[in-house]
């Protein structure tokens, strides 16, 4: 199936 | 010391109508460039990032940096009680821990019903996890009139995702001969780009339709897509969304 990712792999946490 | 006053409250209205259902609770970041937002939603799959610059105030007072967390469901029950037609003024200070919303109506058109009501708010600390959005090139990005996209996102929601009654297949072609530039569907593609979004998320991005007549979606396939709203001379509202792909 399609799972979607958290934010943070595509963006740095700060 | 924090004033600001925005001739045209309605906007900040609009803004609350369009975020409160992706976020409860978020910090307002006060700087003497303006008002700024950002926040995730509970499942860390949508971010909104707000944007109202500090030229796009009547008066704007900003003495030092800072940050006032709010819940946004509270905000907008007050600000409902503005008129569109208000002048909205916020103020605030470094020791109190509430936030004064003041709404003015219109001096010259409503001479003989002179109004000022003003609403405290009590402030709340949130851990707001900032996350560093670098600029970036995307395959495509499409500009089009936001009434259409919000139009379509309800119309694909509607069928829904599981094909129980059936599929639908909506073609968006470029079209830039209309009256109104802002009626233009403009597709500039660097690359073809194929994604999968949940619609549920873009139905909510959707309720940011009255900021705008026009939106922007920018897709690439290693990245968020971003939809735009821009707030006239003011700034803009961007959702991210996190693309749904094969584990």
């Amino acid at each position: 199936g399609l799972e979607q990712s958290d934010l943070g792999s595509y963006f740095m946490r700060f | 010391m924090l004033e600001l006053r925005l001739v045209q409250g309605s906007i900040l209205k609009k803004v609350l109508e369009s975020i409160k259902d992706l976020v409860n609770d978020a910090n307002f970041d006060f700087s003497s460039s303006g008002l700024t937002l950002q926040s995730m939603d509970s499942s860390h799959i949508a971010l909104v990032a707000l944007l109202l610059k500090s030229e796009g105030f009547e008066h704007y007072r900003c003495d030092r940096n800072t940050s006032m967390g709010m819940n946004l469901g509270n905000m907008s029950k007050m600000l409902k009680c503005a008129g569109n037609d208000d002048i909205l003024t916020i103020k605030g200070d470094d020791v109190s821990d509430t936030v004064t919303f003041m709404f003015t109506s219109d001096l010259v058109r409503e001479i003989f019903f002179y109004k000022i009501a003003d609403f405290e708010m009590k402030l709340m600390d949130i851990d707001n996890e900032h996350l560093g959005i670098p600029e970036a090139e995307y395959h495509a990005i499409v500009k089009m009139p936001s009434a259409e996209f919000a139009r379509i996102c309800k119309v694909l929601a509607s069928i829904g995702d599981t094909g129980d009654i059936g599929t639908a297949n909506i073609v968006l072609r470029q079209n830039t001969t209309v009256d109104k530039p802002e009626d233009a569907t403009v597709i500039e593609m660097n690359e073809p780009v194929s994604m999968t979004f949940a619609l549920r998320y873009m139905n909510t991005f959707t309720k940011a339709t009255p900021l705008s007549n026009t939106v922007t979606i920018s897709l690439s396939p290693d990245l968020p897509v971003v939809v735009k709203y821009k707030i006239a001379e003011m700034g803009y509202v961007r959702f991210y969304l996190t693309p749904k792909m094969e584990e």
